[in-house]
């Protein structure tokens, strides 16, 4: 373990946080693309399914129960509690061109050809592109309110932190996990227009994000 | 593809 892994699943708690509660409070999940957080739900479960077989650490374990556990209430709350609110006809990101390809793509790239290691390759894949459907819903409705923009910077952050963590971890332990650390430099190049935007808009204290 | 180690990062 390292400052920048730590820092950044710290960024990525926070991050799921914020949007739950956010929510919770708002009792609205309007501007919230109810697809992404389906897809996250699917990235944690492929990936933790070694969650009862492998045991790392207490950390290690109580954090997967935690954002396994906070990512179903997140999608219960829009798919169900605050389904009313929900916006249905801005997410319509088709998921499909992002599933078929992901799940093709893991079958072909991977470590080696068992379950577990090919949903885990999915589940990495899938999480490089799972918050596409939120930002196409953003530049659809133009604005996003401001916890949004920061749930989205702390979630761009997290993995950005991850790359930090890959480099140290080469440079003191020869560790290098190719797969994870492609997909990660995909995923966060995914968020540099979005930290472009939140550096020049939304920290400028506009308050919103509206999109040119 | 070369087999990572161990999966500790989340």
């Amino acid at each position: 373990m390292n400052i920048f892994r730590l820092s950044g699943d710290v960024c990525h708690l926070v991050a799921i946080i914020i949007l739950f509660l956010k929510i919770w409070r708002s009792k609205s999940c309007a501007g919230i693309s109810g697809k992404s957080q389906l897809l996250f739900a699917l990235v944690f479960t492929t990936r933790y399914l070694d969650l009862f077989t492998a045991f790392i650490s207490i950390y290690n374990t109580v954090m997967k129960v935690v954002f396994l556990v906070l990512a179903y209430a997140t999608v219960s709350l829009i798919y169900f509690r605050f389904r009313k609110s929900y916006d249905s006809e801005s997410d319509s990101f088709r998921v499909e061109f992002l599933l078929v390809p992901v799940a093709g793509l893991s079958f072909l790239e991977n470590y080696s050809f068992t379950p577990l290691e090919i949903l885990w390759t999915f589940s990495i894949y899938l999480e490089s592109v799972a918050i596409l459907p939120q930002l196409f819903m953003i530049t659809k409705t133009g604005e996003a309110e401001s916890i949004t923009t920061h749930y989205l910077f702390f979630l761009g952050l997290y993995r950005t932190l991850y790359l930090a963590n890959w480099v140290w971890r080469y440079h003191e332990e020869g560790f290098f996990d190719q797969i994870a650390v492609v997909s990660g430099v995909v995923q966060t190049i995914f968020y540099c227009d979005f930290f472009y935007l939140y550096f020049t808009r939304v920290l400028r204290g506009s308050g919103k994000m509206t999109l040119p | 593809l070369q087999r990572a180690t161990h999966k500790d990062e989340l």
